[in-house]
């Protein structure tokens, strides 16, 4: 099968932590991508140019490793990755989830991997979405009793340093990593961790472009806050922007007076002030927002909330009750 | 629960731009952040 997953998506990702698979433990750098579902890292067998400057598994070097042969296309949009399946030992610090299934890219030819700062993507969607049908790192997590409760958070710093830009809590919540109540939407389509939309208002004045309905999957794997290609000229002309090869430019000085962004779910109203959906670089705006083209499957205008918008809201995945948590962070 | 550090690199992006092959790479795909969440294909 094949999972159109453009390489693209991973653009702008580049928050990533690390996880070692087999025996001894191998170590690879990954991104925790709540918008697709399979773990892969590159191989040895990987002669592509993307996979020199990555670290690659050695499946001979590990006792615990077991081929399972099958070989997938996984489709990056520009490319795609070719991997094959295997099962081995998973770690992530005293998490291990034995003959977890994972694929081991055989040839990875998409060029923007060579630039990635990280090896392999570990997904996290619902099992439905992983290609191949192979058990998701997290169902593996839950199956093996490795999660004192069915649930993950992800906290993104608003000031990211390499070393720190934030934190993934597997089987818990932290309460000094946000403020106030857990505000909870439930999941709308067990593929993705997505939920609906009920509103959207840029300053005080409520848009009414989800009076029929909207859907936004929240996605720790997309790093802008991506809006449908109807809204977003009114979203650019309500915020004073211009379209530029960089982006949607706006003057820095402005950012200050810019309207927030609200967005009603799960009953509640979550704000995104302009200091977090503008970036400043080296005194250059631009809106940390871009265009989707695509409905979602059920034809209703399709947001994605990147980290940009996690930034603003520690987010909690609750895989028991198949919801998503929202509190200020 | 177990608390993963998070590292934050430079976005893919940031270091194609650096190199250099970021505008011709995009000019070759046609660039939807939805593509990615396209249902699999047999």
């Amino acid at each position: 099968s094949v999972v159109r997953e453009p390489i693209a998506n991973h653009l702008d990702s580049s928050y990533f932590g690390e996880i070692s698979i087999g025996e001894p433990p191998q170590k690879f750098l990954v991104l925790f991508d709540t918008g697709s579902a399979n773990l892969w890292v590159p191989s040895t067998d990987c002669k592509s140019p993307a996979c020199f400057n990555h670290a690659k598994f050695q499946p001979s070097a590990s006792a615990t490793f077991t081929p399972r042969g099958q070989s997938y296309n996984v489709s990056y949009g520009s490319g795609s990755v070719t991997i094959v399946l295997g099962s081995d030992t998973l770690r992530i610090q005293s998490i291990t989830v034995r003959e977890q299934e994972l694929g081991l890219s055989q040839e990875e030819p998409t060029q923007p991997f060579y630039f990635a700062a990280f090896d392999g993507i570990l997904g996290m969607a619902f099992p439905s979405l992983a290609v191949g049908g192979t058990a998701t790192a997290l169902a593996g997590m839950l199956e093996q009793n490795q999660l004192p409760e069915p649930v993950f958070s992800f906290y993104f710093s608003r000031q990211p340093t390499y070393d720190y830009g934030g934190e993934l809590i597997l089987g818990g919540v932290d309460p000094q990593l946000f403020q106030g109540d857990i505000t909870w939407a439930p999941v709308t389509q067990k593929l993705y961790w997505q939920v609906a939309l009920e509103e959207v208002a840029i300053g005080q004045s409520v848009t009414g472009w989800c009076g029929q309905g909207c859907q936004a999957i929240v996605d720790t794997g997309t790093f802008l806050l991506t809006v449908p290609q109807e809204y977003i000229e009114s979203i650019l002309e309500a915020l004073g922007a211009q379209e530029t090869s960089y982006g949607y430019a706006v003057d820095c000085s402005d950012t200050q007076s810019m309207p927030q962004l609200t967005f009603g779910i799960g009953g509640a109203r979550l704000a995104l002030p302009p200091a977090a959906y503008v970036l400043n670089s080296n005194g250059y705006c631009t809106l940390a927002i871009e265009a989707t083209y695509l409905p979602s499957q059920d034809g209703q205008p399709l947001w994605i909330l990147g980290n940009v918008f996690l930034k603003e809201y520690y987010t909690v995945f609750d895989m028991a009750n198949n919801r998503v948590g929202f509190a200020l962070s | 629960a177990v608390r993963i550090s998070l590292k934050k690199g430079l976005s893919i992006r940031d270091q194609m731009r650096a190199a250099g092959v970021l505008d011709d790479f995009l000019k070759h795909i046609k660039y939807d952040p939805v593509k990615k969440y396209q249902p699999s294909q047999g």
